[in-house]
């Protein structure tokens, strides 16, 4: 995926069940950011697979003071990015009890 | 520890931790 500077990872064991799980979001390169970014640390929230939109939960983050709005793209893009992944690696699995 | 919270209106949680260190980029 295209580097946004900004870093989405998993934040809990993904068991391929749940439509919720604990992601973990933070800023590695703030050039990449339009604006100026707020030096807050890593983010942890739970983003729903199944009903949640990345950049519904980019606006919130801009929303709550962590980014600012010119930001939401980028934001909305990575976790977009990093909830694709989770999905295809999911597809993929194969379940032991069919 | 150094961990914050902030909850949005629509009612998700953000929890605000340290980045860890060794998982930022080397400058």
């Amino acid at each position: 995926a295209e580097d946004t500077g900004v870093r989405v990872e998993l934040n809990e064991e993904d068991d391929g069940k749940k439509s919720s799980i604990a992601l973990k979001l933070w800023v590695e390169d703030a050039k990449k950011l339009k604006g100026k970014y707020k030096d807050t640390g890593a983010i942890e929230f739970t983003f729903d697979l199944v009903n949640d939109i990345p950049e519904v939960v980019a606006q919130e983050m801009v929303e709550s003071g962590f980014f600012l709005d010119s930001d939401v793209k980028v934001v909305g893009k990575s976790i977009r990015d990093r909830v694709s992944l989770i999905k295809w690696r999911r597809e993929r699995t194969v379940s032991p009890t069919g | 520890s150094a961990t914050a919270q902030v909850v949005h209106s629509a009612g998700r949680r953000f929890i605000v931790s340290p980045v860890p260190e060794a998982r930022l980029k080397e400058q």
